[in-house]
């Protein structure tokens, strides 16, 4: 951060102040938020290489606590999040992505980066057998085993609730009628902690002193 | 609650990979 600086270092920290502020614009978060988010991601980006970047086995090593870089709904996340596709999370994008996570987030834009992460191949729709793909993979994690019948009939059930034209494919008004009506699939896509995202909250420790007003 | 009866995106919503709060543990 910004808080220890000294000359030869000013340059630099004018520029990532415009950055915040430039972040803070245009997403939901302050400026205090955004730099509180920084100091998330230095963490996070230097957790098995530090060089200022989110490569996607440090996001594995964050949300599985062991380093890796296969996992099929990693990879989505992994693939949303980095905006630019070139295989790397930078600091713009962790923030513009966990926007859409802030409790006071449109729901529009939740429901819409849920479907973004359900649609496997990019087709614009989320067709029945991505989403059988899907469980099997959940079903593998959580050392279920399921018949192919019981399987189905999951898959029945859901697309007879969600697939409103019954083409084998939820389209994205048929997933945002779905989801209005079953709330709680969106429940992982808003994370509370957000909301008390502070320096003073998160790292106690920093007296936190900008030069940009929120 | 059994996978039997939860819908595919109930089950799907549960993978640790989607669970994005663990990025803030300490």
């Amino acid at each position: 951060g910004c808080f220890e600086c000294r000359p030869p270092r000013l340059q630099n920290c004018g520029n990532r102040f415009e950055e915040i502020a430039r972040l803070a614009s245009e997403t939901i978060f302050t400026v205090n938020e955004v730099e509180a988010l920084y100091e998330l991601f230095k963490k996070l980006s230097s957790s098995i290489i530090d060089d200022g970047l989110i490569q996607k086995e440090e996001l594995h090593l964050a949300l599985f606590k062991t380093p890796s870089d296969e996992n099929l709904f990693l990879n989505r996340v992994f693939y949303l999040f980095d905006e630019k596709k070139n295989g790397v999370i930078e600091f713009d994008e962790f923030v513009h992505a966990l926007s859409v996570f802030h409790p006071n987030a449109p729901m529009e834009e939740k429901i819409d980066f849920a479907f973004r992460l359900y649609d496997l191949r990019q087709t614009g729709f989320i067709e029945r057998k991505e989403v059988k793909a899907m469980v099997i993979v959940i079903l593998m994690e959580s050392d279920i085993t399921l018949s192919d019948d019981l399987l189905e009939a999951i898959m029945d059930r859901t697309f007879a609730d969600a697939d409103a034209d019954k083409d084998d494919r939820i389209n994205t008004e048929e997933w945002k009628d779905f989801v209005l009506r079953n709330p709680n699939l969106l429940k992982n896509m808003t994370l509370p902690y957000l909301k008390d995202l502070s320096l003073a909250t998160v790292f106690p420790s920093f007296t936190f002193n900008t030069r940009i007003e929120d | 609650v059994s996978p039997v009866t939860m819908n595919a995106f109930e089950l799907i919503s549960t993978s640790q990979g989607l669970n994005l709060s663990s990025l803030f543990e300490k």
